[in-house]
């Protein structure tokens, strides 16, 4: 321990197999979000350019967004090849941890994502899970500060030998909690 | 979001995920520099917006 202290190792790089298929659900709601068709443009463009097959569709009501996500855990679950990695891009006006449907209900976020879970999802066990959300997260605006210094934390944490429900999953906001999104 | 555009995320996230080689991870720290080194102007006046990652992966995902 003294030795390893004193001469820090390299982090192992291990990185998931990307060798299986990828698939990715954009939904996007466009009516009163002028544009909204160029970023959904660009998704594609993306999402072709990494070999995702990936499904659109504009405008879900509040139940929709559930029931697009269902049947998306559905599809992955009854993928006949393996599947490597999922994504999931959701736009739409919102309030911190929720979304708004083009019926103007709201969804709460933490119910979308609990769909594709280790719990959920059996074929995305253990597989990357990538959540994009274009969406305000409160009223706050953010008039930006004079540069000061960084701050750094690690933590390191022990490996397992049973998945816990919650891994393998990246939830990228557009915004910070509280603020609006432009 | 800019009318004719679309919003600074979306598109400066889907350019470095097309244009940038490199762990996910590595690829949105550039979506966040780019986005902290843009000014947006709201009601006449300057605003920042940067995007915020929330992950528990356990390995480096690469997706090209």
């Amino acid at each position: 321990l003294e030795s390893e202290m004193s001469n820090p190792q390299p982090l192992e790089e291990e990185k998931y197999d990307m060798s299986g298929s990828r698939l990715s659900l954009t939904l996007c709601v466009t009516k009163a979000r002028k544009g909204s068709e160029e970023d959904m443009d660009a998704l594609k463009r993306m999402f072709h350019h990494l070999k995702f097959e990936s499904t659109m569709k504009s405008n879900p009501t509040a139940e929709q967004f559930l029931e697009e996500l269902d049947k998306f855990q559905q599809t992955i679950d009854d993928w006949e090849e393996p599947v490597s990695c999922a994504f999931v891009v959701l736009m739409a006006h919102g309030e911190e941890g929720l979304l708004e449907g083009e019926d103007e209900k709201m969804v709460r976020l933490e119910d979308l994502f609990e769909v594709l879970n280790n719990k959920n999802c059996k074929a995305l066990r253990g597989k990357p899970k990538v959540y994009i959300i274009q969406a305000c997260r409160g009223e706050h605006r953010d008039l930006g500060e004079e540069m000061g210094g960084d701050q750094v934390a690690m933590i390191r944490k022990n490996h397992p030998q049973t998945i816990p429900t919650y891994t393998d999953t990246m939830h990228i906001y557009s915004t910070v909690e509280g603020h609006l999104s432009y | 979001r800019h009318e004719d555009n679309g919003s600074g995320f979306i598109q400066t996230l889907t350019d470095v995920f097309i244009n940038k080689r490199g762990p996910i991870t590595e690829l949105l720290e550039e979506v966040t520099r780019r986005m902290a080194d843009t000014e947006v102007i709201q009601e006449g006046k300057p605003r920042k917006v940067n995007p915020e990652v929330q992950s528990t992966l356990r390995k480096q995902l690469i997706l090209q």
